[in-house]
């Protein structure tokens, strides 16, 4: 279904993003 | 417990809410925060992903006659492009200080819209797969209810012919859904339903069979033959009940009874 493949995109971009800040942040802890 | 109750929306979500929930303790252990990186990149690659699922999502409620999916679903956009709304401003925030405490409490806010709404979202299309299989075990039981009319050969011939179809489709069906499930209780009960149903169907035949019979026999067997034959009719028209009702819970019906 085309709307689950949306939903992954999705998840799999905001994973990635917030990732990306949580990188970020670790360094300092 | 499981926290989706699905195996393909625990599969979608399960790996972001662990990424937000490890933010979120971040955030909360280094409130000050050390710099962040520029994301308006990955802030622009989930907001071409927010636009696709906007209009992916409202194809999918044009093109469906299930009158909760039009209700549930647009409700669950509006908040993911809201949300999406929220990771641009906090990039745009970020951008221009690094250090900014609103611009991480708007990222974290806007990660988790966009969890929440994409959750929202998978469960309101969820629930109307759902709904087209409990359509499929309804028109099982309106085919069970006329059993009672088959009163000869031919008619069981007949009635055999048109149940068959939507019996396989409605085991099939039920047996996909039920290896879906995360909630090892509600597959067990859809299980023991399932098998139920496939061992009572051949007796429930050969019942309307001995009382059709009878019936041209003539006799007191009759009565018995009938008795036989709607009990071998309850007995199956119990479990697609039940099976219905297991397919409408979630693990959050059982939490609440805790």
């Amino acid at each position: 279904e085309q709307i689950l493949e949306a939903a992954k995109s999705i998840a799999a971009a905001t994973a990635a993003l917030v990732k990306s800040a949580s990188a970020a942040q670790r360094e300092l802890v | 417990m499981p926290v989706f109750h699905t195996k393909t929306i625990e599969g979608i979500l399960e790996p972001v809410a662990l990424q937000v929930s490890k933010l979120v303790i971040l955030h909360e252990e280094a409130e000050d925060g050390n710099a962040m990186p520029d994301l308006s990149y990955a802030v622009h690659v989930v907001k071409n992903a927010v636009d696709n699922l906007v209009k992916v999502g409202y194809d999918t409620i044009n093109n469906s006659d299930d009158q909760l999916l039009k209700q549930d679903m647009p409700p669950a956009l509006q908040r993911v492009e809201e949300a999406s709304l929220y990771l641009i401003q906090a990039s745009d925030m970020l951008r221009a200080d690094p250090f900014s405490a609103p611009a991480r409490k708007k990222l974290i806010e806007g990660s988790r819209g966009i969890l929440g709404g994409t959750s929202a979202l998978l469960l309101a299309f969820d629930e109307s797969e759902v709904r087209k299989i409990l359509r499929i075990c309804k028109s099982v039981l309106e085919y069970l209810a006329i059993t009672e009319v088959v009163d000869s050969m031919d008619d069981l011939v007949t009635f055999v012919k048109n149940l068959s179809p939507v019996i396989t489709r409605m085991t099939k069906e039920v047996d996909s859904r039920e290896k879906e499930l995360t909630h090892q209780v509600h597959r067990e009960m859809l299980q023991r339903s399932l098998e139920q149903v496939k061992q009572l169907t051949p007796i429930l035949i050969s019942g309307i069979k001995i009382y059709v019979i009878s019936k041209q026999a003539g006799g007191p067997a009759v009565q018995d033959a009938q008795d036989n034959r709607d009990y071998t009719v309850q007995k199956v028209s119990n479990e697609i009940h039940e099976i219905i009702r297991v397919l409408q819970l979630t693990t959050y019906d059982e939490d609440e009874w805790d």
